[in-house]
């Protein structure tokens, strides 16, 4: 007879710890770190503080040099928004929990990667996890905390509170893990090199175990706006969605409803769409009928209604072709850049903006095909190229002999892709679906740019033509 | 100030379903059926029962010819072990629920796979799903239910029970859901064909929406054996599996401990470990140390203690040669096929082995690209191939040049994997990570058989020579 059991979530994400990207000591070392330092982007960020991140990665025995794993110490304190005291064990020790479960662009999106890097420094080493944190008020919390991984709960092992004098705002995140610093350190640096890139507003300070200090200084001052959380889109939904809206609402007439809980979604389309839909606009949401809320849901498809205004990008928070371009030339110092921020599109219903770049020359080396830098709300994506979306436009959808743009030129070509909702393909983070709508966006955005330079190209043939005659 | 929240498993994949293959209506139609004939393929083999799956797909309304998606009624019934009425809500209704979370080797793996296609339908129709089951006593058990996704519980709608006079034993799913058969009706006919192809046992027959009645036959009623569950390989271990065992152990002596808890750890591999690693023989597990616990962990790492034996294979079900041959020659009709099946090999402490086949001629039409064919756990793979160990060794680690085998002959490469593991990027299972042990076996497993094919052509091409003269 079989046993059956249930898992908790922690123990899930345990065993499956490499659906995260914690596969192995060099993968997770790089996984542990990117998690925490785009934790504490977002904490800075949605409170408009410019990022000041220090990242210190220190050997705690085990040779550094040796083959296979060593002991680690990563240490990541910021000066974001902090974690409120009631909060931060079960943000930090709590699989499943956070603040990041609402509609607006965010590097965060599920609730587990803060606690995967702490969970993977306890297997790998029976260690604990020190937090210390602060809403800027008059105390600074310190927290050392493990994870019951078969409960998914974390247990407080120490407690302190001191006095916050300087009134200091932030988080620091302590802890060790096995790792290989040797094997992990060039895709640490891009990472964070890539990071300055696109995040041109943040300092970022590495010290590695090997007690160098790498600086990533910002480039600007100049913050983006937070983007504003906005409701689901009709083209999003389905009964669930609707079910917990009907459960949890004040209003007393679809019409109301409608225009309450559901992106841009004003009188006019309410009407509409109710009379579309066959519902009394006064009927009170909590007595539709199964009938009626599967009617709704079908006429909430793009096919089926074509009355609803597309998304509105107010809780998109994407780079701006002035920032990138610096982002570029500051990284990658090429003689040519051309960007260009597409405008906003939506795939079931999630909004979403595209911004693409295309930089020459200078400084950038040629390959045996053309380089191509992927990003998503700001975070740079450094593996599984071949499987994501953009690979495969740049491969099989863009026509670079039309551009008379071969492979071995010294070109590189930058995708980023800005959304309430990345169609990332695993909860690793680092490859994107190839979602038809973005598809089509990230075409266009290339075909776009490379036509410029194409111009450019041709023109500077023509221009050293001249100067031969 | 930031809004915190917890979610249930079931909220999470909800919410991020696309993960496990769910994104549209076509892909769920073919996502659910899978997952449905996967799980009584289980059932049926973990029993020695030769499997009769029936799979009925009907249309339930919106037409089935018309763009986007319509509603369907899916039935799958098997002649398994059919599942204890006990269990039945939570096997159906309650995310990371299961009887899987074991050592061997079987098709089902997360505790997620049936509960995903019952939501997905709920969530697309409103409506519930309809299980019937008996493990072959008097009675039969019928439930209908609802998975309350916020709270990751099942909610029974209803509960019958029928005498089983014929003392039938299996299980009945049925549940509506969104789906386009006419975009899916390929991959699902391709999905079915390539199970027959390895599970030459298994009898599925489908009665789609057209009213059409496919019968894929068995070709053999000899069950292979089913896997035994094993313990866990120390190369595998880290401190939370160590520490899981120590808290549930009866055993008083480490000797004993190591004995008792690890794959083919036998008196003498114990004793070496433990004078290796410095603990003695006699020490009772519960008192061992957190420095205790550490130092066994780094010492079980194949680079630091040779001395383990590798895991066997008893825990795996392959297919073994003649099978594969078999079910090869009856879905492809090649003029010429050649298996092998590789040594089990490990990779992180989990026993593999993988089988290879090479197809050439008859029926197997030539394209741009050698064809492959990928299995896991007799699972066929039919997405994301780009992405899959087997494709990246076919197109950059192969010399197929060395063996005169060029990209447009009529071959076609089959690669099944079988592991108490297998290594998938997604929760969705179509494709496979590169670890390197995987990778050099499957490697080491096209160069065999390619260059026995190779053979097989320049002794075909030397015979038409000798004709000619
Ligand atoms: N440095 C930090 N400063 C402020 N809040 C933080 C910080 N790190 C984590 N948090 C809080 O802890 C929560 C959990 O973080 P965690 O990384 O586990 O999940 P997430 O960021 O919400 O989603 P994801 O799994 O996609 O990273 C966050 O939502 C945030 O509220
Ligand atoms: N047709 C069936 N016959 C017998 N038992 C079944 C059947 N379908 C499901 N079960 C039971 O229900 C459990 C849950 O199935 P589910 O598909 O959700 O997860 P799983 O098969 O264990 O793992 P995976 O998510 O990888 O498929 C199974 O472990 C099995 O015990
Ligand atoms: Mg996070
Ligand atoms: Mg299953």
């Amino acid at each position: 007879a079989e046993r059956f059991s249930e898992i908790s979530a922690a123990d899930f994400f345990y065993r499956n710890r490499d659906l995260a990207g914690f596969n192995n000591p060099t993968r997770a070392l790089y996984a542990a770190l990117r998690e925490l330092v785009e934790n504490s982007l977002d904490a800075c960020e949605l409170y408009k503080i410019p990022p000041k991140i220090y990242v210190r990665l220190s050997s705690e025995g085990g040779s550094d040099e040796a083959d296979g794993g060593a002991i680690y110490r990563l240490r990541v304190a910021d000066n974001g928004s902090g974690v409120p005291p009631e909060y931060v064990p079960s943000a930090f020790g709590q699989i499943l929990f956070g603040s990041k479960y609402r509609l607006r662009q965010v590097r965060g999106t599920f609730g587990l990667g803060g606690k995967m890097a702490i969970l993977y420094g306890q297997i790998t080493t029976h260690g604990s996890a020190r937090i210390i944190s602060s809403v800027g008020d008059g105390s600074i919390h310190e927290f050392e905390i493990r994870i019951d991984i078969q409960r998914n709960k974390p247990e407080v092992l120490k407690r302190k509170i001191h006095e916050n004098r300087d009134k200091w705002r932030g988080t620091i995140i302590d802890f060790s893990l096995e790792g290989d610093y040797t094997k992990a350190m060039s895709k640490i640096l891009e990472y964070l090199r890539q990071t300055g890139m696109v995040n041109p507003y943040a300092e970022i300070t590495l010290v590695d175990p090997r007690g160098r200090l790498y600086l990533f200084e910002s480039a600007t001052n100049k913050m983006p706006e937070p983007p504003s959380e906005t409701e689901p889109h009709p083209y999003g939904c389905d009964v669930e969605t609707i079910q917990r809206m009907i459960s949890s609402t004040q209003c007393t007439t679809m019409l109301s409803f409608m225009m309450e809980h559901f992106h841009r979604v004003g009188k006019k389309t309410a009407e509409s769409f109710l009379e579309h839909v066959g519902i009394e606009e006064d009927k009170s949401p909590k007595r539709l009928n199964s009938n009626d809320l599967v009617r709704i849901v079908q006429m909430m498809k793009p096919e089926n209604f074509k009355g609803f205004l597309p998304p509105d990008p107010s809780c998109l928070s994407p780079l701006g072709e002035e920032l990138l371009e610096t982002g570029i030339r500051k990284e990658l110092h090429p003689e040519f850049v051309v960007v260009e921020q597409r405008n906003p599109s939506a795939y079931s219903g999630y909004p979403f903006i595209v911004e693409v770049g295309i930089a020459y020359g200078g400084e950038i080396p040629a390959g045996s095909s053309l380089a191509l830098y992927r990003f998503a709300n700001k975070i740079p994506l450094l593996y599984d190229e071949a499987s994501d979306v953009s690979r495969k436009v740049m491969n099989t959808e863009i026509n670079w002999g039309y551009y008379k743009i071969s492979q071995d030129l010294p070109i590189a070509v930058i995708i980023h892709i800005c959304s309430t909702k990345v169609p990332y393909k695993t909860v690793g983070k680092e490859f994107i679906a190839d979602r038809p709508e973005i598809e089509r966006e990230i075409k266009n955005g290339i075909n776009s740019v490379a036509r410029q330079l194409s111009h450019h190209l041709s023109k500077k043939i023509s221009i050293e033509h001249e100067k031969e005659r």
